[in-house]
């Protein structure tokens, strides 16, 4: 464990949190896309079926059941609780055109082609491109509420940081995960014209509004 | 270089 892993892990954890807690506080999951959550939801599935086959720490297997219980909750909370306030219009995206390519993907390109391993791969594939239904609302809606760009930016720092943890395994023990580190970095990119919005409006507090 | 399969990450 290095300090970019903690530190991304952190991220991650108050991007998720931030989100369950903006949506029960407000009651609303305005400007919040459910299709997204949803493959989060997917992601972690398929990406920690090995939570009691395979232990690594009480901190691993401890950060595992959170985020899954905090992306299920939060998909309940949109499509259970407050559908009333889901923005179903401009929730769009067609994520069968992300799940399809990430589980064809899986399956032609992983590391062994075991159950285990295809689905933990599916599941890289997919996070790389699961906030772009998030991001489509954005640019549909052309603005976002501050908590929410809080949100984009706490989850986008954390596979950042992820690659440089990757950066430092690489130079201090030899370790690299090709699969892992080229979907970190797309994943990462398709943050960057919300980064510099973040950082050229939201910061300056202003609210974060694309230009129409 | 490590097991690849085996991740320890989240």
């Amino acid at each position: 464990m290095n300090v970019f892993r903690f530190l991304g892990d952190l991220s991650h954890l108050v991007a998720i949190v931030i989100l369950l807690l903006k949506i029960w506080k407000t009651r609303s999951c305005s400007g919040i896309s459910g299709r997204s959550q949803i493959l989060f939801a997917i992601v972690f599935t398929t990406r920690y079926l090995d939570l009691f086959s395979n232990f690594i720490s009480v901190y691993n297997t401890s950060m595992k059941i959170v985020y899954i219980t905090c992306s299920y909750a939060t998909v309940y909370l949109i499509y259970g609780k407050f559908k009333a306030t889901y923005d179903f219009n401009h929730d769009t995206f067609r994520i069968e055109f992300l799940l399809v390519p990430s589980a064809i993907l899986a399956f032609l390109v992983n590391h062994d082609f075991s159950p285990l391993e295809i689905l933990w791969t599916f599941s890289i594939y997919l996070e790389s491109v699961a906030i772009l239904p998030q991001l489509f609302l954005v640019s549909k809606t052309g603005e976002a509420e501050t908590i929410t760009s809080h949100y984009l930016f706490a989850l986008g720092s954390y596979r950042l940081l992820y690659l440089l943890n990757w950066l430092w395994r690489y130079f201090s023990q030899g370790f690299y995960d090709l699969i892992a580190l080229l979907s970190g970095i797309l994943q990462t990119v398709l943050y960057c014209d919300f980064f510099y919005l973040y950082i050229s409006k939201v910061l300056k507090g202003k609210k974060l509004s694309l230009p129409a | 270089v490590i097991a690849r399969t085996r991740h320890d990450e989240l």
